[in-house]
């Protein structure tokens, strides 16, 4: 161990391990994520370390080949698909797995399927005897659901619904897994049913061959090429022309069409959203805030073994950390990525309590769910984008090389302040909220002479476990 | 703000109290500007287009009062656990300082803080600074990243950065597959010129 780092560790003013265990969320999660590190580290299938000299093809094909390597080693190991031990070897591997977003779909067909989709879709998904996507996005529209302009016409003669992209907008951009390896899409469409149109569901649309894997009659998919960041991911496009699929292909645990046509459906259309709300919630957790706990961990142990000039005249080269400036630049990001580790476990935790409910048919949580989850994720990733790149510049030179590990992180951080919602929007989201509670409660803008929460915000910032 | 000197801003109540006041103030304000300008004539959709970089504003204020919230009941579940309390609570006072002093306009704005204050802020801060420095490592230990997690030259455990710099370069393929602008560009170009050398 290097000397400046070592005499770091000889006076410890409080006990590291005891702080693992309240980061892991206790002792038993520490031994446990340790155990898992350990049988991933000891196979050499797992290395990370020519990721750096890999073209975007090589990435992806590593991708897939320690993807299925893991799903190997979890059916020995007994780890099932919601384990910890999965989500821990997420971690181990830095997220740098292919199919990231077929668990995306497991996880909608789980939030939006009835009972009997999820009995049929999910073994289907765990065995990997098809490989899924979730598309959303489109060319021309991005967050909104509303305004997408894919389209499910319900044919009561056949009793199928046809999926179509009418315009060129309307195609299907970016979901990952899309490009070149799903061989079915959950696409969220306009449906239309008795000549009306009934608002967003989703579908599930076979799009590939289950035989030699080439597209299906009416469907144009491929690889969008070239990206910033996420080399190991094959986003894609889809456009569908006229493809029927089966009525039974609608997700229909909140609304479904009878055979003659009929539209039922239970709560309100914001049940649509529901997925990427899992989705952010998981994300914060799982893949944002660590980018910028690693980004920390780099730039302040080589703040610590960087020694550059001297602090007073003929004086000894110092630690480029005892430079106030370098501690201005790296210690508010270290403080931050605490507050959003303490932050999303307890967001995971309302949004616990909310999902089981709102499985149940009690969207009473669904409206605060949304809003919070929403601003949360746009202030945790915009924040985690500033901090990474700060990090990355703390590090001068060698924080531009790729070996740094910094411009990777900063890269793929910079994603999620577009996926699952653009930041901008996700704000929005949340300020509706805001100021409809706010105008609830306050009724005419004259009433001005005192300023104090109203009581939807106050209910907000109650610790979770005392509603 | 009742805040005189630096030490009073490092209490919780204090600066939790502050972003809920900014919080709450800019949400108000948007709500108000949304509703003048209904009152204007405008309909509800135009008055939101017309109000949303007020609402954005908001909205992150009250990001942020919650996350400052949440951080200081965290620090409240820690009582069995002092040293841990004590050195969570100074990274707890510096996120919150420090997003009063980025954010300072929203503080000044209405009078809530004044210079002075926020000149006490800065004080606050920078003294944090010092204190968590020599923590600085075992906080960024307490993550528990192993190095081939981190993959990263600058970051490993041991602080060895140079010679993990230097053996992770040796692997690149520009150093590894030779160079193929070589054979096509370079020797033909040193080769005539050696001829005249």
């Amino acid at each position: 161990v290097h000397p400046d780092i070592e005499s770091e560790r000889r006076i410890q003013s409080f006990n590291v391990e005891r702080l693992i265990n309240i980061l892991d969320g206790g002792a038993q999660n520490t031994a446990l994520r340790r155990k898992v590190e350990s049988i991933i580290h000891s196979d050499p299938e797992f290395s990370l370390k020519d990721n750096y000299f890999m073209t975007q093809n090589e990435r992806y094909e590593a991708a897939v080949k320690r993807k299925f390597h893991l799903q190997t080693i979890a059916k020995r190991q007994g780890w099932s698909e919601d384990s910890p031990e999965l989500y821990y070897s997420y971690r181990t591997l830095a997220g740098d797995l292919a199919f990231g977003i077929h668990r995306v779909f497991l996880k909608s067909i789980k939030s939006l399927g009835s009972e009997e989709q999820i009995a049929k879709w999910a073994p289907l998904c765990n065995d990997f005897q098809i490989i899924a996507t979730y598309a959303q996005t489109e060319l021309g529209h991005g967050t909104y659901l509303q305004g997408l302009e894919t389209e499910a016409t319900y044919d009561a003669a056949t009793q199928e619904f046809v999926v179509h992209s009418p315009t060129m907008t309307a195609t299907k951009w970016w979901p990952g897994d899309l490009g070149r390896s799903a061989t079915h899409a959950l696409v969220q469409a306009q449906l239309i049913c008795s000549g009306a149109q009934q608002g967003m569901h989703a579908f599930i649309v076979p799009i590939r061959s289950l035989q030699d894997h080439t597209p299906l009659p009416g469907v144009t998919v491929g690889d969008i090429g070239p990206k910033m960041g996420f080399h190991h991911t094959d986003h894609g496009f889809l456009r569908l022309d006229h493809v029927r699929i089966p009525r039974e292909n609608m997700l229909s645990r909140f609304a479904q069409v009878l055979p003659d046509g009929t539209y039922l459906k239970v709560g309100s259309l914001q049940i649509n959203y529901l997925s990427m709300v899992v989705m952010r919630v998981d994300l914060l957790l799982g893949e944002i805030i660590p980018m910028l706990q690693k980004a920390c961990v780099i730039a302040i142990r080589y703040s610590v073994i960087r020694h550059q000039s001297s602090l007073r005249p003929s004086g000894p080269e110092v630690k480029i950390l005892d430079y106030q400036t370098q501690q201005h630049k790296l210690l508010p990001q270290l403080a931050t990525v605490y507050a959003f580790h303490f932050l999303a476990s307890d967001l995971l935790k309302f949004f616990h309590s909310s999902y089981s409910a709102i499985l149940n048919r009690d969207f009473s949580h669904l409206p605060e769910l949304h809003a919070l989850s929403a601003g949360i994720k746009a202030l945790v990733s915009d924040l985690c984008l500033q901090g990474t790149e700060l990090c990355r510049r703390a590090c001068g030179g060698h924080g531009y090389s790729k070996l740094s590990g910094l411009p990777s992180l900063v890269s793929r951080v910079t994603a999620s302040c577009t996926y699952e919602g653009e930041n901008t929007v996700l704000y929005l989201q949340t300020a509706r909220f805001l100021v409809k509670n706010y105008l609830q409660a306050h009724g005419s803008p004259g009433s001005t002479s005192q300023i104090f929460l109203p009581k939807s915000i106050a209910y907000l910032t109650t610790p979770y476990q005392a509603r | 703000c009742p805040a005189q000197k630096a030490a009073d801003f490092l209490h919780t109540k204090l600066y939790t109290a502050a972003w809920a006041h900014v919080a709450a103030r800019l949400i108000k304000d948007s709500a108000h500007h949304l509703q003048t300008l209904m009152q204007s004539g405008a309909d509800w959709d135009e008055a939101w287009n017309q109000s949303t970089v007020l609402h954005l504003q908001a909205a992150k204020a009250h990001c942020y009062y919650i996350s400052v919230k949440n951080f200081t009941k965290t620090l409240d579940k820690l009582e069995n656990e002092p040293a841990i309390q004590q050195v969570l609570k100074r990274l707890c006072d510096l996120y919150a300082l420090h997003s009063i002093l980025t954010n300072s306009g929203d503080f000044l704005h209405d009078g809530f803080l004044s210079g002075t204050q926020i000149d006490a802020v800065r004080t606050a801060y920078l003294n944090l600074l010092l204190l968590i420095r020599k923590d600085a490592i075992l906080l960024t230990d307490a993550f528990d990243f192993m190095d081939h997690c981190l993959n990263s030259a600058l970051g490993c455990y041991d602080g060895n950065v140079y010679e993990r710099l230097f053996h992770w370069a040796q692997r690149s393929p520009t150093n590894t597959q030779g160079n193929p602008a070589y054979e096509k560009y370079i020797k033909p170009l040193l080769q005539s010129w050696r001829s005249k050398l």
